[in-house]
């Protein structure tokens, strides 16, 4: 394991990419 | 001040005042009121009762009701502020608030640490953070060897997780999130700048002089 890799993407950026956490939907008619 | 309060409050339980919302959020009377516009669409979608239940949110959100996900229930339940199980207008829009551009940034990094210590105990846990990166790479149907989801997970600790107790507490979280910005960019929704011309109709239902 390599956990000083610097090309990795943290835990948190993935996470964000979940299109269930865009609230957008809202305004989209 | 007329209809807007009297229907309203009688059609919907726990409807508060929009003057009194908008002096306790980011949004202006007639954004309350335009907020409101919204509300009551999706608040009457599945069960016409004022109250927004979790499949109406789904439905709202998704245009799907059946999709179930560790996320979409997350929010649920911190817009559910009261812990009914539904969410009345004034949750609506306290929670909302903290998606407005001008929100503090402070409220966004707190909420942010509640929708990801997903049982509340005041600390993101590792096995939290691996739960929802298994969700994430279902919901995206992208496929990561379990050694590179515990690698990204140790990497991620090594930097957020300060003290090494193997789990994040909110001064840590704070301090990771001002290392990461971009880590704060679903907390913020542009379209509530424009919510009033997304629902104009709000001025044909406004009692309030502001307008």
């Amino acid at each position: 394991k390599n956990p000083d890799s610097p090309t990795l993407i943290n835990a948190f950026q993935l996470i964000g990419m979940s299109s269930c956490l865009d609230l957008s939907g809202f305004f989209e008619k | 001040m007329g209809c807007f309060h009297s229907t309203a409050s009688k059609q919907f339980p726990g409807h508060e005042d929009p003057v009194i919302l908008a002096s306790q959020t980011a949004f202006s009377v007639s954004e309350v009121e335009a907020l409101f516009e919204l509300y009551k669409s999706i608040s009457s979608s599945v069960i016409d009762d004022g109250l927004i239940n979790k499949e109406e949110f789904q439905l709202a959100l998704f245009k799907n009701r059946k999709k179930e996900n560790l996320f979409a229930n997350r929010i649920f339940e911190l817009f559910d502020v009261k812990k009914k199980g539904v969410i009345d207008f004034g949750d609506f829009v306290k929670s909302l608030s903290v998606f407005h551009p001008n929100a503090p940034h402070e409220d966004k990094i707190d909420f942010s640490f509640k929708l990801y210590d997903l049982d509340g105990t005041g600390f993101i846990e590792r096995q939290e953070v691996k739960q929802m990166l298994i969700a994430l790479l279902c919901e995206s149907g992208m496929k990561l060897a379990d050694e590179t989801v515990e690698i990204i997970l140790d990497k991620t600790f090594l930097e957020a997780d300060v003290n090494q107790d193997g789990k994040i507490d909110k001064s840590e979280w704070q301090n990771f999130v001002r290392q990461n910005p971009s880590l704060l960019k679903i907390m913020t929704l542009p379209y509530l700048r424009d919510i009033t011309t997304t629902f104009p109709s709000f001025v044909f239902h406004s009692e309030v002089d502001e307008i």
